[in-house]
């Protein structure tokens, strides 16, 4: 048996790691930095998981915050691969990044590394192209509700499936799966200014809407900057993106995260889809992690320096 | 533990309306077999799909039918899945 690192500074954030590995992280991370970081359980997977979400906080009470979220697609390892190294760069940039330490003095930042676990650690041990929840389905062989086509935006509409068995079922209702619903009631009970969902693969970088035609009030803001943060992305490997709605940058699709975020009131409401672009999918090697993770940095700080600086 | 052998990621790049809607009749067809990873969306946009073993000859076939031009993304996902566990079983000793 292979020891576990007893703090993060021995954490290989170059590799893959398992549910367990990544909630030991999450710990460690806290218990070295008590005064910065904390764990709050947002409810419980299906199958009885805590669904842990990192705030990272220099006080105040209510303060306008950033979410972030990983892994809600179970299989896209490389989202929550990036997660714990932004948990890490946020807690070692602290006082010494300004940008970074300007957010953290006035707002909070929440990170969910793992939004659908049941579905990572199914990916761990039964079929690494596990994507979507591990509830049954009543009258159905087929498992699992697609997290990504469950919010309360479009909810049943073009671009989800009401089929068990596909990929993009969208569940027997709005926010029916606890993974959502639990996001649902943490984002309306605090002041959550930002809203970013991290997928992969296919580099873009998306706003509001997916389930419909109809521009956004706020479509020019979002556009330019969605512009300014895939340009910084580039700005160290020449990673290339694209920007736009989701319905113009990829194809519609009903019921989710980002749509339902901007309808609540939180105007910058982005989704990425991380590396690659056709070479390995959703099996994007180790060595890429880092580079992925930091590239994705300076997109999200773009984004969150922005939400700084135009309250709203 | 499902082993994927065999599997291949096809991209497919539609040239056409037509080949959108025959990409998506395929899908339909055959939709618990075949794990689309990136979605049809428009013309001359990327569409990737894995394809289990038993199935590569009749996709395939059905592409070269309708003159959609596809490549062979992952040639075998389950030599990939290995090699992704050796590095994170190297990576933990």
């Amino acid at each position: 048996r292979v020891p576990e690192p007893r703090n993060t500074d021995n954490f290989d954030f170059s590799s893959y790691h398992n549910l367990s590995e990544i909630y030991s992280f999450q710990d460690m991370l806290v218990a070295e930095n008590p005064n910065l970081v904390s764990k709050i359980v947002i409810g419980q997977s299906y199958e009885d998981r805590p669904l842990n979400v990192l705030k990272f906080s220099t006080g105040g009470t209510n303060r306008p915050a950033i979410w972030i979220d990983t892994g809600i697609h179970s299989r896209e390892w490389v989202t929550q691969a990036s997660g714990l190294w932004f948990a890490q760069k946020i807690v070692t940039d602290f006082g010494r990044d300004p940008k970074l330490t300007a957010v953290l003095n006035q707002m909070d930042i929440f990170l969910e590394i793992v939004t659908n676990p049941d579905g990572y650690a199914f990916t761990h041990t039964n079929s690494r192209m596990w994507r979507k929840t591990r509830k049954p389905n009543p009258g159905s062989l087929c498992v699992g509700v697609d997290p990504n086509r469950n919010w309360k935006a479009g909810f049943g509409g073009p671009g989800s499936s009401g089929n068990p068995c596909s990929q993009t079922y969208r569940g027997p209702r709005a926010q029916s799966e606890s993974e959502v619903n639990s996001i649902v009631r943490f984002v309306n009970s605090h002041n959550i200014k930002a809203f970013i969902s991290i997928h992969s693969y296919s580099q873009l970088l998306m706003f509001p809407y997916g389930y419909t035609r109809t521009p956004i009030k706020d479509y020019t803001e979002l556009d330019n900057l969605a512009q300014k943060a895939v340009t910084d992305l580039a700005s160290l490997y020449g990673t290339s993106y694209k920007f736009g709605s989701i319905i113009n940058a990829i194809y519609q699709a009903s019921g989710g995260s980002i749509d339902w975020a901007y309808n609540q009131g939180i105007k910058y409401s982005y989704t990425f889809e991380l590396r690659d672009t056709g070479r390995y999918g959703f099996l994007l090697p180790a060595s890429e992690i880092i580079p992925t993770a930091q590239e994705t940095w300076l997109a999200l700080m773009t984004i969150m320096d922005h939400t700084l600086k135009n309250p709203y | 533990k499902e082993t994927f052998n065999g599997h291949q990621v096809l991209r497919l790049v539609p040239k056409s309306d037509g080949h959108l809607s025959l990409i998506k009749d395929l899908h339909n067809m055959i939709e618990q077999e075949l794990d689309i990873w990136r979605e049809v969306s428009d013309v001359g946009f990327p569409v990737d799909i894995r394809v289990p073993v038993h199935q590569l000859k009749m996709v395939k076939r059905y592409l070269k039918a309708y003159d959609i031009q596809f490549s062979t993304m992952i040639k075998d996902l389950q030599v990939l899945l290995d090699e992704e566990q050796k590095a994170m079983e190297s990576a933990l000793a």
